[in-house]
Parts: C-alpha cells; sequence; structure tokens
C-alpha cells in the first residue's frame, strides 16, 4: 500500500482586485500555479523526497514573471532585486536560508545547498554567492534577468508616495505582501 | 512570495519560500522568509508551513512557528491552528497574509485575513486544483 503524499503551493497573497483581473491575466496565473504545483506532484508520484518535490514547485514559479521570486521579483529603492529564501527538511530538522541574494536565478535551490553543503542554516549577500559561485558551481546572472517593466512602474509609483507598501491597483495584486 | 510544503512516501515533511521582498524596500531590508519559524517551518509528524504576506509581523509572531507548537503541544488540528495564528495576534497587530500548510497525514490547509491568494494543491486523480480568490 503506497503511503499518502501530498503537496499544497501558494503564489502570494493581498489585495488581488477581482475587477482588474482579466480573463487572459487570470489564465496565465492558474496555468502557472497548475505548472507549479504539478512539478512538485511529479517529484512526489516518483517517489522523490519533500524537499525536492517543495523546490521543485518554487523554482517553477521563481521562474515566472508573475510572482515576485526570482524573475519578476520587486525592485529595492536603488531599483536592483535582493531575494531571500528557505528550506527546512522537517526529517531532521535542517534548515537552508539566504537572503539578499542579487545573482542566482533560483535563490529557492542554493537555500537547499545551503542546508545539504554547508554547515550553516542561512547565508547572506556576497558571502552567500560566493558559497554559490565557488562551492557550488552556480552561474552568475546578470540583474538584468531579473527585471520587468512591471516592477519597475510599480518602483516608481511606490517613490513617488514615498512608501514601501504597493497602493497604486493598476495591476491586479500591486497590493499583495511579500 | 511564492512558498511550497509537501509530505513524501516516506513520510516527510519540508516548506520552501521564496521572495523578491518588498518594493522600494532599503537598508538591507530582509523579511520573514528566510526566518526559520517565521515564514518557513517542517518538522515530521507536526506540519510543514510556508507564509506569505506582511514580513515584519509575520516574523514579531513568529507564525510559522507558532502554528507547529500549536499543533505539537496543544493538540490543535491544523485547521485550527493555523486559523488561529492568522486571525489571532497578526491580524490583530495589523498584518495581512496568509499560509499554506500540511501536517503529517496529508491534510492541507489554507489560511489567509485578506482578500486573496494564488494558491494550488493536487486532488486524489493528480489533477491541480488552482484557486485566487
Amino acid at each position: 500500500m503506497t503511503r499518502p503524499f501530498s503537496i499544497a503551493i501558494h503564489g502570494g497573497a493581498g489585495t488581488i482586485e477581482r475587477s482588474l483581473m482579466t480573463p487572459e491575466l487570470e489564465a496565465s496565473y492558474r496555468k502557472a500555479l497548475a505548472q507549479s504545483v504539478m512539478a512538485g506532484h511529479a517529484v512526489l508520484e516518483q517517489g522523490g523526497s519533500s524537499v525536492d518535490a517543495a523546490v521543485a514547485a518554487v523554482t517553477v514559479m521563481e521562474d515566472s514573471e508573475l510572482f515576485n521570486a526570482g524573475k519578476g521579483s520587486v525592485l529595492t529603492h536603488d531599483e536592483t532585486v535582493e531575494m531571500d529564501a528557505s528550506v527546512m527538511d522537517g526529517r531532521n530538522l535542517e534548515a537552508g536560508a539566504v537572503t539578499l541574494i542579487r545573482h542566482i536565478k533560483n535563490p529557492i535551490q542554493l537555500a537547499r545547498d545551503v542546508m545539504q553543503k554547508s554547515p550553516h542554516a542561512m547565508l547572506a549577500g556576497e558571502g552567500a554567492e560566493s558559497f554559490a559561485f565557488k562551492e557550488c558551481g552556480y552561474e552568475y546572472v546578470e540583474q538584468d534577468y531579473f527585471f520587468t517593466d512591471r516592477r519597475y512602474n510599480e518602483l516608481k509609483t511606490m517613490k513617488k508616495t514615498g512608501g514601501v507598501a504597493l497602493s497604486e491597483a493598476r495591476y491586479p495584486d500591486e497590493k499583495k505582501h511579500g | 512570495t511564492v512558498g511550497a510544503v509537501a509530505l513524501d512516501k516516506e513520510g516527510n515533511l519540508a516548506a520552501a519560500t521564496s521572495t523578491g521582498g518588498l518594493t522600494n524596500k532599503r537598508w538591507g531590508r530582509v523579511g520573514d522568509t528566510p526566518i526559520i519559524g517565521g515564514g518557513n517551518y517542517a518538522r515530521n509528524g507536526n506540519v510543514a508551513v510556508s507564509a506569505t504576506g506582511m514580513g515584519e509581523l509575520l516574523m514579531r509572531c513568529t507564525v510559522a512557528g507558532d502554528i507547529a507548537g500549536r499543533m505539537q503541544y496543544g493538540n490543535a488540528s491544523i485547521d485550527q491552528a493555523c486559523r488561529d495564528v492568522i486571525h489571532g495576534d497578526f491580524l490583530s497587530l495589523g498584518g495581512e497574509g496568509g499560509v499554506i500548510a500540511i501536517d503529517a497525514d496529508g491534510r492541507v490547509n489554507f489560511e489567509l485575513n485578506c482578500p486573496g491568494m494564488y494558491r494550488a494543491t493536487v486532488n486524489e486523480k493528480g489533477e491541480a486544483l488552482v484557486a485566487i480568490f
């Protein structure tokens, strides 16, 4: 008898304006969410670990510019991206986290490597990226890869208002938090 | 922010969370995502949690760890623990957001205190179930 396996994902929460969600945009989100959860499900179905399943699902969303992670991440005040990620393995309470990442395509994969290939639980900024390049063979990714016009426009709006919470709802989820 | 929680065939739980953070952030701001127990937690026989929302409040309420603690030490169900935390101190302090969680038996819970959360799971037939609002 096969033991149960299961997966769930999220792509962020907040004020998502239904009136601004066009059928085309909603279809894009639904397609990306389905791709993500099915990527994780496939890992589990084939007998893979829950860690690898969760990382596979998150990787799909990092590669989609619809979500605030990886490609399509929001911009800082200095018009850069700074990304954070973490993984925790319930089997042994091991954990890996990275913060202030700027040149790694998939921070979630680096978080898993911090957990599995370093003696540490969290690495930050230049040190984390040095670990990625020198110890794990990651490719250096230019900031341009992560940029989207949508996020640049959001940043310009926020600079005018001087805040950090999204307040102009030209996009259905511009008030989405994190 | 994006995240995933999973239970594999060996009964192992895991959580993964990733984010670009907050638009217009400065000074090396770090939110809850990389904070174990804040925006991410997993423990076998207990629960796996990934959070999204106002990072500073998710940290101050140690949301993921609180849910796990209520289940482990208070015998709360996954639904009860997630609901009480997301609609408890987190909300009363002005926090908006949500969590996804999965328990040791594979029960999935989505809990949010705001109008929407992009989310999905897979049903018994292996089909994706997607929701936004």
